[in-house]
């Protein structure tokens, strides 16, 4: 574990933290896509499938758990409890254009082709696209919540601080993991517009609104 | 092989 790391998995926390207290605190989803979070709740899903196989420490086991039930407490937040405030109509992503060329490539680019390492580089290749509905969504609306880009901003963050994480552990460990490298920049690239937007507005203690 | 250690990661 490296400084970059623990970082990176904080800001993960905080994000999902900021997201259902958002949830809670409005009593609203509004503004919120379910598909992205339904996509996340399978990159978990997908990824700590060894949860209860490979003990790596208290730490992981621990945030994983949390990581699983969270994500699953937001879809269900979203589809049911909140459904009221559901915006459905412009979160119109059609998820399938994520899934299945992430399971296509999945099967063809991976490490070991065992259902493990697939499901593993699934959640890995889906956890780089999932934001995109989100994305979208706040394209098609033109603005967000200023919580809701606080979530996004620290989402953001936390592959990006992971990317650090592997320089560190490639110079100081010898330790790589290519797929991993390139989906996290990948991942990472496409919240860039949103960080110029977040740090060009949002500090600046405007409302998040995309140019008309 | 190095992969395996990154199994580490959340």
């Amino acid at each position: 574990m490296n400084a970059f790391r623990l970082v990176g998995d904080l800001c993960h926390l905080a994000a999902i933290v900021l997201l259902l207290l958002k949830i809670w605190k409005s009593r609203s989803v509004a503004g919120l896509s379910g598909k992205s979070q339904i996509l996340f709740g399978l990159v978990f899903v997908t990824r700590y499938l060894d949860l209860v196989t490979n003990f790596v420490s208290p730490y992981n086991t621990i945030m994983k758990v949390f990581f699983l039930s969270s994500s699953i407490a937001t879809v269900y937040l979203i589809y049911t409890k909140f459904k009221a405030t559901y915006d459905g109509n412009h979160d119109t992503f059609r998820m399938e254009f994520l899934l299945i060329p992430c399971a296509l490539l999945a099967i063809v680019v991976n490490h070991e082709f065992s259902p493990m390492e697939i499901l593993w580089t699934f959640s890995i290749y889906l956890e780089a696209v999932a934001i995109l509905p989100q994305l979208f969504m706040i394209s098609k609306t033109g603005e967000a919540e200023t919580i809701t880009s606080h979530y996004l901003f620290a989402l953001g963050s936390y592959r990006g601080l992971y990317i650090m994480n592997w320089l560190y552990r490639y110079y100081y460990e010898n330790n790589f993991d290519v797929i991993a490298v390139v989906a996290g920049i990948v991942q990472t690239v496409l919240y860039c517009d949103f960080f110029y937007l977040y740090i060009t507005k949002v500090l600046q203690g405007k409302k998040l609104q995309l140019p008309a | 092989c190095m992969e395996k250690q990154m199994k580490d990661e959340l």
